[in-house]
């Protein structure tokens, strides 16, 4: 599925050059669920914008589906993010402007949804997250862990094959983490692809194949 | 040090009443290490916005330092929250076109202190999260767990006697949390006073004083 070989990123700060990925080998298969964990400022974000195709490499090469990704144009590049990837942020990057109820049912609207079945699906997830008493409420009228919620909801609605998370229960308490873990799991279960990245490592132990990254370098992979 | 009696918060959301806070009684003195402990929608950063004279209740009596808080006019409001309150928001709040330095400044802007001294001061307190080498970084060139540090770097700069710290360890790594843990613990040596709110039973367990609270109400008050 996602073949990621000799892979940096740097960035350009006056005179010095911040190194946020140092060459990144890397191997996912469909059906996988992995964890990549690190501590802060390690290179997760990055990483994840890169898989996501929400970011370029400076250097390297990605393969998604066999196909190199820097040879897509954009608009390719936006089917495949709209149409296959769902995208857990780790700031939510949710509208102000628009409740939980029509955030998660805007990724529907760009597939020509009809609007009964967008309100009905979105209302359908942000219950699986236990928010079925705040759809109409917007993201400054919600909790941190609720505005998670939601845009944990936002990801799963389309049904993508692929979901890539960052940082998906930072704000969570372990009750309310656990309810997503589960959500994950159910995903595992239907042959989905679930990419976490993390800095907890209990979080990480719950998937069955963990990556430490620090410093922008994979130190190590390990399958249970 | 802080009296709260009888306090509600509630939102009208149409004929809907949203009861954040219940009814909170809490007394806090000064030089105490408390956490306010519950789940995701618990009321945490209700209670916190209160504290910090950020927002007013619904009902009921704030005392702060034997002065009834509601009886303050704005400019006295603003002159507690600059001169004694250090906060660290839940979602960081800073200023994205200010790079780390100057957002850490800025509170130090308000109180005349000259630029030399602003800056020297906000370098020292960057450097004692652990980014000195990120002074010169916008929040969008800086990781979450990055931000989270700046955020509290700047509620730290003004040496407050009060810190009120919204979830401080949500993006940090265990030892990214481990340096912000050890930071709060030098402030009570020196008679500050800290109230943490989180979710996390870990981070609680490393204070003095365990408030849990559930559906906006305390269900338990247990010093160690
Ligand atoms: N636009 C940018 N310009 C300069 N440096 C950047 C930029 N974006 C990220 N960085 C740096 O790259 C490094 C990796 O950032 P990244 O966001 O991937 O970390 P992370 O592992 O997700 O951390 P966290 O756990 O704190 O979220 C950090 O040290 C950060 O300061
Ligand atoms: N402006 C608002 N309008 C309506 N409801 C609100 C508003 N702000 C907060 N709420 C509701 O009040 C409750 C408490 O919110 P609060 O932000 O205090 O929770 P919290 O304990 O900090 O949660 P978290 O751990 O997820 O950050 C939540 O259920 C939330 O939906
Ligand atoms: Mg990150
Ligand atoms: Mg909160």
């Amino acid at each position: 599925l996602v073949s990621l070989s000799g892979i940096e990123k740097r960035y350009q700060m006056g005179d010095v050059t911040v190194k946020a990925l140092r060459g990144i080998d890397l191997t996912i298969d469909a059906g996988e669920y992995v964890a990549i964990l690190g501590p802060s400022g390690s290179g997760k974000s990055t990483l994840m914008n890169m898989l996501g195709c929400l970011d370029t490499p400076s250097e390297g090469t990605y393969l998604l589906n066999q196909k190199n990704v820097s040879q897509l144009n954009s608009n390719e590049l936006a089917a495949i993010r709209n149409e296959q990837i769902g995208f857990i942020f780790q700031s939510f990057n949710l509208l102000e402007s628009l409740d939980a109820l029509d955030n998660v049912a805007l990724p529907l609207v760009y597939r020509g949804v009809r609007q009964k079945d967008r309100k009905s699906r979105a209302q359908k997830v942000l219950e699986g997250v236990g928010l079925g008493d705040r759809l109409h409420h917007k993201p400054n009228e919600l909790s941190g862990g609720q505005r998670q919620r939601v845009a944990i909801a936002r990801a799963l609605v389309t049904d993508p094959s692929v979901i890539l998370a960052d940082e998906p229960t930072g704000n969570l308490d372990t009750q309310s983490g656990e309810e997503v873990i589960k959500i994950f799991e159910e995903l595992i279960a239907q042959g989905k692809t679930v990419i976490i990245v993390t800095h907890d490592n209990e979080l990480a132990e719950r998937t069955r194949r963990v990556l430490r990254i620090r410093d922008g370098l994979i130190e190590s992979d390990t399958s249970s």
